[in-house]
């Protein structure tokens, strides 16, 4: 996952409607 | 039972459609046909519209009364042109990239995707997201153009294939698969668990724990079989023609990616979006 960090944060960032 | 559970998983990623993409087909295919209540999308057919209609690409909304508007430009100048398409490649990827976080939000809902491992997730979403994102744009396409700034504009075939090389070529092989690819005639309902589908296929490179994706893959795969014989009724076979469609993607996606790699080496001022880059690097 280090060579796909922005894809990794996108995966981890709770989505705006999860709060 | 089982019945009741597949319906309810297609109804669940349905609704997550509707949330994360912004331009649906229903609706798309309105603006198309002229039978939306809203204005006629802003044609984009040559340089001087390109130059008229720059400022609005990727604007979710145009101010009408700038439709109008006369740009005084006789003959644009092939420096000027050569501009003009550079900043318009930069505009369809940073379009790109919010889609590619619509497209990783839709795969978060996906009941199941959570659980699996970190690292799968990112690879799955690797290979799918172009796929994901050449399927979205068939709807937005017809033989002659295609819709672009969440429908706002529509810019015509014959101007993407009159750019200069490599630009010329890239749009072309889209275009051949999305008439293809309507003619199946899916619509938003359908295109959710499709999506879906793409997204848990077990066969990516590189995965490490492939069983719990291939399990996901069949119970959406049951869903998708139910949901288009329920919604097609008299169209044969089509969930062996939809997912045959999986095989063209691949090689579409190839091409794009071999696209951009010579564009990378043509154009000096071409800087790639670091997520695109991310997802293109190494992926073919």
């Amino acid at each position: 996952t280090e060579r796909h960090k922005i894809l990794h944060r996108l995966l981890q960032d709770s989505s705006p409607a999860d709060g | 039972p089982e019945a009741a559970d597949l319906r309810a998983l297609a109804k669940h990623l349905y609704e997550s459609y509707l949330k994360n993409f912004p331009l649906t087909k229903a609706k798309a295919r309105a603006i198309l046909s002229g039978k939306t209540s809203d204005n006629a999308p802003f044609v984009v057919h040559d340089m001087k519209s390109l130059l008229e209609g720059e400022q609005f690409i990727n604007c979710r909304q145009i101010p009408r009364q700038d439709h109008h508007r006369h740009l005084n430009v006789s003959s644009v100048q092939s420096d000027l042109q050569r501009e003009v398409e550079l900043r318009f490649f930069h505009s369809c990827q940073s379009r790109s990239a919010e889609a590619v976080s619509e497209v990783t939000e839709f795969a978060k809902s996906i009941p199941g995707f959570l659980n699996l491992d970190l690292n799968d997730q990112v690879t799955l979403l690797k290979y799918a997201v172009i796929e994901v994102l050449i399927i979205m744009m068939a709807p937005l396409m017809n033989k002659d153009g295609t819709l672009i700034s969440y429908g706002q504009i529509f810019m015509t075939r014959e101007f993407l294939k009159s750019l200069r090389k490599p630009f010329s070529d890239m749009m072309e092989p889209k275009f051949e698969f999305s008439v293809k690819f309507n003619m199946l005639e899916l619509d938003d309902t359908d295109m959710a668990l499709f999506f879906a589908v793409i997204i848990l296929s077990g066969d990516r490179p590189g995965l490490l724990n492939v069983k719990p994706i291939e399990d996901l893959q069949e119970n959406v795969l049951h869903s998708l079989e139910l949901h288009l014989k329920m919604n097609h009724p008299d169209s044969l076979h089509l969930f062996a023609k939809v997912l045959q469609k999986m095989t063209d993607l691949r090689q579409i996606v190839s091409d794009h990616v071999h696209f951009i790699q010579l564009l990378k080496e043509s154009e000096i001022n071409m800087c790639l979006h670091p997520l695109l880059q991310e997802i293109m690097k190494d992926l073919y």
